[in-house]
């Protein structure tokens, strides 16, 4: 299902927080729809969950979970 | 396994600033000291511990609000602790987590210990959701030993731990890797009990309580975590008589029994601890007061008024306290001059509250823990009404003081 305003921005603070996406150096915060999916598909791989790129219940299950604070380096691109 | 940094040396020191109040302070020292072990056991590193000074890497708990850490936490839940990479070396751990041992119940503090002192070590998250280094907590396993690619990546870091090092490492037998603790603190005291060593209104006006060997500060939103008092002022010792900050010096003045200490923030002063002479031992409590600039001594049913830049005649003090300080207890624990400009006195678990022209005010006393510690009063239902009035948030963070929050048994 679509993703509501408000959970869309926790994915993407979720995302952002821990090096799934690359704050962009210029200007606010404003995604491409296919960066935001290339980070949910990394986060689901490194999280050995099924890689579809979309907000599921398990990924949502799983961004709940108790954590370190620091970054993690399972998406190439951002770890360039 | 990631490699983010390394340390040019292998023999390191570490200290404990201060300690989770959801588990008694020795399980959560032996919990700290077994991570430490889990990476020695496997690296040719040693790690010794040191009560004050600097230390490579330093372990303290913080919450919402730190004074030195920017990166502050989240409250129950979600981010458990976080390290900076080598060669920096703090690691911090979310207080409000239930930190627990040796139970399936609330956050392990040995196996996120253990975790973030990989990142001290150098070592980033790992792929490997069962390794230690993996950035979701995967709960307490009462077998817990290090995932082989938390191995791999320790020793691609320091090598592997040779049988010479081993040896090297029994020939310290007299020196074990971390060493144990010289000093059994004293028990960490529970705010709630609204008993007090001193009070003090510190430098930036922050409120600082003592008791035992711990010191807190209290804000208007809550408490700050307990730090043994020679974690924050090197060389002072516990159970404190007295503590007084003077703005206008910038001196804090702590007393016990027959000496005096004096310190500039956290900074002891050359030539302290000093004897006390003029006035005398074992005094109750002190304060600043910024209409006269003085510091004021107590001690059972007297007073001394002290000029700290001027040779002061103390030959005509004890005065009696009540002469001055209208309606206030003798024998005080503790007192002080505060950011509203009143002077409060405190004894057993109340406190008294004067106006300008130092009268105890109408009403008093009031409860300590109630009013100054944020904690719930017994009867459900009474409000948390402020003790000072109108300086006091009402979003106040309430400690519930029923015993058993204050500490989880381990199984």
């Amino acid at each position: 299902r679509a993703l509501g305003p408000a959970e869309k921005e926790a994915v993407v603070d979720y995302l952002l927080q821990y090096g799934y996406l690359q704050k962009p150096l210029e200007g606010p915060n404003h995604f491409r729809l296919e960066d935001v999916t290339e980070a949910l598909r990394a986060f689901q791989e490194a999280s050995e969950l099924p890689v579809s790129g979309q907000m599921d219940d398990a990924t949502r299950a799983r961004m709940k979970q108790p954590r370190c604070g620091l970054e993690d380096p399972f998406n190439q691109k951002t770890l360039k | 396994y990631l490699l983010l940094g390394r340390w040019r040396k292998k023999h390191l020191t570490f200290r404990i600033l201060n300690l989770p109040s959801t588990l008694p302070p020795s399980t959560a020292r032996a919990a700290l000291l077994k991570a430490f072990k889990y990476w020695s056991n496997v690296a040719p590193l040693t790690f010794r511990e040191v009560q004050a000074g600097w230390a490579d890497i330093r372990l303290s708990f913080h919450g919402r609000q730190s004074p030195y850490c920017s990166n502050t936490f989240d409250g129950p839940g979600r981010v458990l602790a976080h390290a900076d990479i080598p060669e920096l070396g703090s690691v911090h751990f979310d207080e409000d987590e239930l930190w627990t041992e040796g139970t399936y119940r609330g956050v392990n503090l040995r196996i996120i210990a253990a975790h973030e002192l990989g990142h001290a070590l150098g070592l980033g998250h790992s792929r490997y959701t069962q390794a230690l280094m993996a950035p979701v907590y995967a709960g307490y396993r009462p077998f817990f030993k290090l995932h082989p690619d938390d191995v791999a990546g320790i020793q691609a870091l320091y090598g592997k731990k040779s049988p010479e090092t081993r040896d090297k490492e029994e020939e310290q037998v007299a020196v074990p890797t971390v060493s144990p603790v010289t000093t059994e603190p004293s028990p960490m005291p529970n705010p709630c009990s609204g008993e007090l060593d001193a009070m003090m209104l510190g430098p930036r006006g922050k409120t600082y309580a003592f008791r035992g060997d711990y010191v807190w500060t209290v804000t208007d939103s809550g408490l700050g975590p307990l730090f043994r008092v020679s974690s924050l002022w090197e060389g002072l010792p516990g159970n404190l008589d007295a503590a007084v900050y003077s703005p206008r010096t910038q001196w804090i003045h702590f007393f016990k029994g027959d000496k005096v200490w004096r310190y500039i923030n956290f900074k002891m002063s050359p030539g302290f601890p000093k004897k006390l002479n003029r006035v005398e031992p074992n005094l109750d409590a002190a304060l600043y007061w910024p209409l006269n600039q003085k510091v004021f001594l107590f001690k059972a049913s007297g007073y001394w008024q002290w000029d700290e830049l001027a040779q002061t005649d103390l030959s005509r003090y004890p005065k009696p306290i009540k002469e001055l300080f209208t309606g206030v207890p003798d024998h005080p624990s503790a007192a002080l001059s505060w950011r509203d400009g009143r002077v409060y006195f405190f004894k057993g678990k109340e406190y008294w509250r004067l106006n300008r022209q130092l009268r105890v005010e109408k009403g008093y006393p009031r409860k300590i823990a109630h009013n100054w510690m944020h904690c719930r009063p017994q009867t459900p239902g009474t409000s948390t009404s402020s003790a000072r009035d109108s300086t006091r948030s009402t979003t106040d963070t309430v400690l519930d003081n029923t015993p058993s929050t204050m500490y989880t048994t381990a199984d």
